[in-house]
């Protein structure tokens, strides 16, 4: 695992911590409906605080929330401007900024038996992804991670690895009901 | 058997981005190469922080240089590939696969044995 320069993380002194998310009222993508993005979207904030003491909570301020999160295409005034399809899915910023972009023009999906595309990119994926950096971990070598920078198409890759699961408790600690052992059974598990 | 007078090649590049997908022709592509086209691979390694953003986009050349070799070797690295130096077939693979656009460099690594 690695981390952005400094080492930055979000740093509320309550703890568990709670960061709210909010979804763009404007840049949305149209064709999968907002429940189910909000459902995927929930899941992968999940899947963090399951293993860190940090909650996170939707809210409908857009703009006094932490984490915003919207579909952009091209050039979106970031100086980050995306590619068109595929190439770049996503990217989103370091503790304590928030923004967190997803690339409008690809074919994203949250359930590859509806979606027939070839170049279909799972959303949960990238977002589960994603959120690692807005925690603040970087991309990491280790190809089955979470934070390895790659994902082919038609590819979910959705569950946290050892790699990812000791980066993020590094920066915010364990959550209580964490167990490591479980973590490592389920890799064995999938190894096997 | 017979053969039509004429042969299409259909070649199905959608799953790759526009600007990556002709990566391909830089397969096998080692110190001292030159293959026309290689300035848009460094602008990639460019852009994902395995070459120093000093050096002007336009300037780049299409030789596979010692600066580019290590860059190669960066990335090789980073992404837990062979280490090899050239640009093989797995190295290319994974250039051209669909990406985060954070960089992979601007991180401070930490490696843990299990």
């Amino acid at each position: 695992y690695s981390y952005f320069y400094g080492k930055p993380r979000w740093s509320r002194r309550m703890s568990p911590m709670t960061l709210t998310y909010a979804f763009s009222s404007t840049d949305m993508i149209d064709y999968i409906s907002l429940s189910d993005i909000k459902l995927v979207l929930k899941r992968a904030f999940s899947r963090w605080s399951s293993v860190i003491p940090v909650n996170f909570k939707e809210t409908d301020k857009y703009e006094s929330a932490d984490i915003r999160i919207g579909f952009y295409h091209g050039d979106h005034g970031d100086g980050e401007a995306f590619d068109g399809a595929l190439g770049v899915l996503a990217h989103s910023f370091s503790p304590e900024n928030g923004r967190f972009h997803l690339d409008a023009a690809e074919t994203w999906a949250v359930d590859f038996e509806t979606v027939k595309s070839r170049a279909a990119i799972d959303l949960e994926s990238v977002a589960t992804h994603e959120i690692g950096h807005i925690l603040g971990l970087g991309h990491t070598s280790v190809k089955e991670a979470v934070m390895y920078p790659s994902l082919s198409p038609r590819t979910k890759k959705v569950d946290l690895k050892i790699d990812d699961v000791e980066g993020v408790q590094a920066l915010y600690g364990s959550n209580p009901n964490f167990k490591f052992s479980s973590l490592l059974e389920s890799e064995n598990s999938s190894n096997d | 058997s017979i053969l039509p007078d004429k042969v299409t090649v259909i070649t199905n590049n959608s799953t790759h981005n526009a600007t990556w997908h002709d990566f391909t022709r830089f397969i096998d592509a080692e110190m001292g190469s030159h293959v026309i086209g290689m300035s848009e691979l460094k602008k990639y390694f460019t852009r994902f922080g395995y070459l120093p953003m000093t050096i002007s986009d336009s300037n780049f050349t299409d030789n596979f240089d010692t600066q580019f070799k290590s860059a190669v070797t960066l990335y090789q690295t980073k992404l837990g590939l062979p280490v090899t130096g050239k640009l093989d077939s797995d190295t290319i693979t994974t250039i051209m696969s669909p990406r985060c656009g954070v960089s992979d460099t601007a991180h401070k690594i930490h490696v843990t044995k299990h």
